[in-house]
Formats: C-alpha cells, sequence, structure tokens
C-alpha cells in the first residue's frame, strides 16, 4: 500500500471522527444532511459484500466494517437519537436523493466491467458515492452558520478522494496497472464537486474568517 | 486477466 493510499484512508476515517465528535460530544447534527448519510449507508453496504466472498487483509477487512458500522451509527443517532435528532436542519435538507440512487442504478446497468452481482453493485456504489456529497453540499449552501466541526468533516471527506487519485496515478506508474476507467472517472467526478466548497474552505481559514458559501 | 486490483481499496 502507498501513502496516498494510507493518507487517503485516514482523511476518511478522521472525517468520520469528526462527524461522530459533534454527534457525540456537542449532541448534534445540525448541518449535516441525513439524506447524505443514508446514501453512504447505501455505498457502502453495496461496495463490501465482497467481505463475504473475498478475503485482502486484516487492515481491509477492519476498515470496511468500521466504515459499515459508524455510517450505520450516524444515521442511527440523526433519526433516533432523542437529542441528536432534534437538532437536524431538516428543512434545509431538501435534495431529491432518490434520484441519485436512480441515476447511479441505471448507469451501473449500462457502464460496469463485468455483468455479475458483486462487479454491477460495486460500480452502483462508485457511482453513488461519486454524487452523494450533494445533498450535503446543497445543505451547506442553505447554512448561514457553518459550525468548524461541519466544515472541517466536509473537508476531510473531500481530501480522502482527492488523495485517493494520487493513490491511482502512482499505482499506474509504479505498480504497472491498467487503465481503470470507472473508479478513476467517478472519483474524479467526485472530487471535482468540492471545488467550489474547497476554494471557500481555504480561503476562509486563510483569512481566520467563518466560513461562509455563497449562496 | 480478472485480477482483482482496484477491488482491494475502500
Amino acid at each position: 500500500m502507498n501513502l496516498f493510499r494510507l493518507l487517503g484512508d485516514m482523511t476518511h476515517l478522521l472525517s468520520i471522527v469528526v462527524l461522530l465528535l459533534k454527534i457525540r460530544t456537542v449532541k448534534s447534527c445540525a448541518g449535516i444532511s441525513l439524506k447524505t448519510q443514508e446514501l453512504y449507508v447505501i455505498v457502502f453496504l453495496t461496495r463490501y459484500l465482497d467481505l463475504f466472498t473475498k478475503y485482502y487483509s486484516v487492515y481491509n477487512t477492519a476498515m470496511k466494517l468500521v466504515f459499515l458500522g459508524t455510517s450505520i451509527g450516524i444515521v442511527w443517532y440523526m433519526r433516533y437519537h432523542k437529542v441528536v435528532k432534534q437538532t437536524y436542519s431538516k428543512d434545509e435538507d431538501t435534495f431529491k436523493h432518490y434520484f441519485l440512487i436512480l441515476l447511479s442504478i441505471i448507469l451501473a446497468l449500462l457502464i460496469h466491467r463485468a455483468f455479475d452481482v458483486i462487479e454491477v453493485l460495486w460500480t452502483f456504489s462508485l457511482y453513488l458515492e461519486a454524487v452523494a456529497i450533494l445533498p450535503q453540499l446543497v445543505l451547506l449552501q442553505k447554512s448561514r452558520n457553518i459550525d468548524t466541526l461541519t466544515g472541517d468533516y466536509v473537508f476531510l471527506l473531500g481530501a480522502y478522494r482527492a488523495l485517493y487519485i494520487l493513490n491511482w496515478v502512482y499505482r499506474f506508474l509504479m505498480e504497472n496497472h491498467k487503465f481503470r476507467w470507472i473508479p478513476w472517472i467517478s472519483g474524479l467526478v467526485q472530487t471535482a464537486l468540492y471545488a467550489d466548497f474547497f476554494y471557500y474552505y481555504i480561503k476562509s481559514w486563510k483569512n481566520r474568517e467563518k466560513l461562509k458559501l455563497p449562496a | 486477466d480478472e485480477e482483482p486490483e482496484v477491488h482491494d481499496e475502500l
């Protein structure tokens, strides 16, 4: 495993830690899109089906279980925890996320590497992950007040896929990997969706101002 | 050549 991949995974893990910190210690999920979080549960459930069919490493299995467990836990907190659920910005979380699921299903049925259950679901999970942040970005744009933890969470989540792109470049050049259009293009789209957010996040950080996205 | 590369990622 190369450094970019490890840093990518750690950034992803850290983003979840930051979100759990907000939920568990601040007891708030204000500004967090439940729709995006539900999409992540679907992404992990469909991608990590291979937990039952193929073993890669202890690291791989452990990380998959952590991503599955934490994503389900976060949705549980946002839906059912008696304090946390009251902080959910429901009225602003308006993105039609079913549309993203439908779009990803159609795309995965049309464009995949092999037509079997695991492969199509894996492809679906990549397409859905690429766009899963959209409800969250829309919610941020509607939020007047983006707290630090929420801003950091979204930043880390975006940085993770950007680091994965470097990992793919590295594997292609150094490990003789072939072209892998499906994850690469999905990853590029996913990272590109954050471009605007990255710009305002870094700007607010440089100017030591509170993060605010233009409406 | 169905090597599992990329699938070993998260």
